[in-house]
């Protein structure tokens, strides 16, 4: 963690907020219960209480305002810095302002940010801390959006802000979790934005090893080509194999896209447009390159997926007839990418269209004119236009085993 | 991953922005003395990567711009 210079703060106990104004982008009875969550948090760690104005002058003034607003600090569009806010002090001091180009929201899982998180964080600044390099806690610099029923802040975010105010007249100084809104929101896993932390714990989880390239039983959670690549995923991990190097390169799903670091179920490459989509429980992303592109997640049931499909085994494109094959279970999907529909007529089994493929699929590439299908530690060759078993491989055999 | 080359100054401009509102990069314009460093954003780039857990290469690699381009907190990490 770490405080402004000098360490400024509320040399009293009582502080003051007033809501200047609303983003039309929330109801105003939601923006009030995000605002107040937010200051729930630091008041549950610390002696502070927060006290709601409606008028007059406050110690926390919140606004929304969008380019310049009358500081020197504009903000820049959609996108990019999502707010700000000043030490504790005088006039300005301790007030947070919100990008109102941005989209506000009190969910996690669609189109724009949480208020609810956005606001802790800049609340945080508020009553005196910088930001933290700790990757997790609440003042890390970055957005990461999470589940934020149970939310509670990370023990450095605790540290920094009882080395401030020091510890609850009457709690440990342990982290307690947040009453959350009893509005339901929609399905996200918790670990899925964040592979070092649950929600519920506040020191972050190990998670497992790599698997060796060479293990017998390997497995894939989801496989797809990038720019005549191709990006093997187990977990947080990611092999990528090139044909601009020579040995299968080691990273991790974060060192791409740090707001995805929690794994896929499915992925596939769209190539006429420069994009993969990533799948995980009940969402997708598409992604341009490293960027994440804007409106997403979207809810799978976007692409056509009935209600009680919650998510999706595996994905493959096939650049030369445009569709995608959605495997779930024994059954496919078949999307047509120029009409971005569903086809008429699904699902449909797996083995009745693919012969000899008699099980699920967990991950799925095309790559030279075939489709390989990976399950448990094997993996199958089909040709795609004819659809019919060509061999059957180990997994790992793509890794020069 | 493969880089579009026309992309690539564009990304040094827009690193230098972001070192400029968040790590305290200050462009030497106009010096009566060349610079010794070649790379006058390198030491904020170390910086920006020591920060956040990144490779501390003071190159403006792939990770790095990625890290810059996600959405964050208008407060600079660092101050003067």
């Amino acid at each position: 963690y770490s405080t402004f210079p000098l360490s400024p703060k509320w040399n009293k106990e009582d502080v003051t907020y007033r809501i200047l104004n609303y983003t039309p982008d929330m109801l105003q009875e939601d923006v009030e219960e995000a605002i107040a969550k937010a200051f729930q948090l630091w008041s549950s760690v610390t002696p502070l209480r927060f006290i709601r104005l409606h008028s007059g002058e406050a110690d926390i003034k919140i606004s929304f305002a969008s380019g310049f607003h009358g500081d020197f600090y504009s903000f820049d569009g959609p996108g990019g810095t999502l707010a700000h806010a000043y030490h504790p002090g005088k006039d300005i001091g301790g007030d947070a302002h919100f990008d109102e180009d941005e989209n506000w929201t009190k969910f996690t899982t669609y189109s724009g940010f949480n208020l609810f998180l956005v606001a802790a964080h800049e609340l945080g600044h508020s009553l005196g801390l910088g930001h933290s390099n700790v990757f997790g806690a609440l003042m890390y610099p970055i957005y990461m959006g999470k589940d934020t029923r149970d939310f509670r802040l990370h023990q450095d975010d605790i540290d920094g802000i009882q080395s401030l105010y020091g510890p609850p007249r009457e709690s440990p100084t342990k982290a307690l979790p947040s009453q959350e809104p009893t509005e339901k929101t929609p399905t996200v896993a918790p670990s899925e934005m964040s592979p070092h932390e649950e929600p519920t714990e506040t020191t972050p989880t190990k998670p497992p090893a790599r698997p060796e390239d060479c293990d017998p039983h390997l497995t894939f959670d989801a496989i797809t080509t990038l720019r005549g690549e191709i990006l093997f995923f187990k977990d947080s991990y990611v092999w990528r194999k090139s044909p601009y190097f020579r040995d299968i390169e080691h990273d991790t799903i974060s060192s791409f896209w740090p707001s995805l670091a929690g794994g896929f179920d499915a992925a596939y490459e769209v190539d006429k447009r420069d994009q993969v989509m990533f799948f995980k429980d009940d969402q997708y992303w598409a992604v341009n390159g490293y960027n994440i592109q804007p409106g997403f997640p979207k809810p799978i049931q976007s692409l056509g997926f009935p209600r009680n499909v919650r998510k999706i085994d595996a994905a493959v494109h096939d650049q030369s007839t445009k569709k995608t094959y959605f495997f779930v279970g024994h059954r496919y999907w078949s999307f047509n990418e120029n009409t971005q529909s569903m086809e008429r007529g699904y699902p449909r089994k797996i083995a009745a269209d693919f012969h000899g493929i008699y099980h699920t699929v967990d991950a799925a590439l095309q790559k030279n004119g075939h489709f390989y299908f990976f399950h448990g530690a094997k993996h199958y060759e089909v040709d795609v236009k004819t659809k019919k078993l060509i061999r059957t491989m180990k997994s790992n055999s793509w890794f020069d085993c | 991953l493969p880089v579009i080359p026309e992309k690539e100054k564009e990304d040094m401009q827009f690193a230098q922005k972001y070192l400029e509102n968040f790590y305290d990069f200050k462009e030497e314009k106009s010096s009566l003395f060349k610079s010794k460093d070649l790379n006058p954003m390198s030491k904020k780039i170390q910086e920006m990567q020591s920060f956040f857990g990144l490779e501390v290469t003071g190159q403006l690699n792939s990770q790095t711009l990625n890290m810059m381009k996600q959405p964050r907190c208008g407060i600079p990490d660092v101050r003067s």
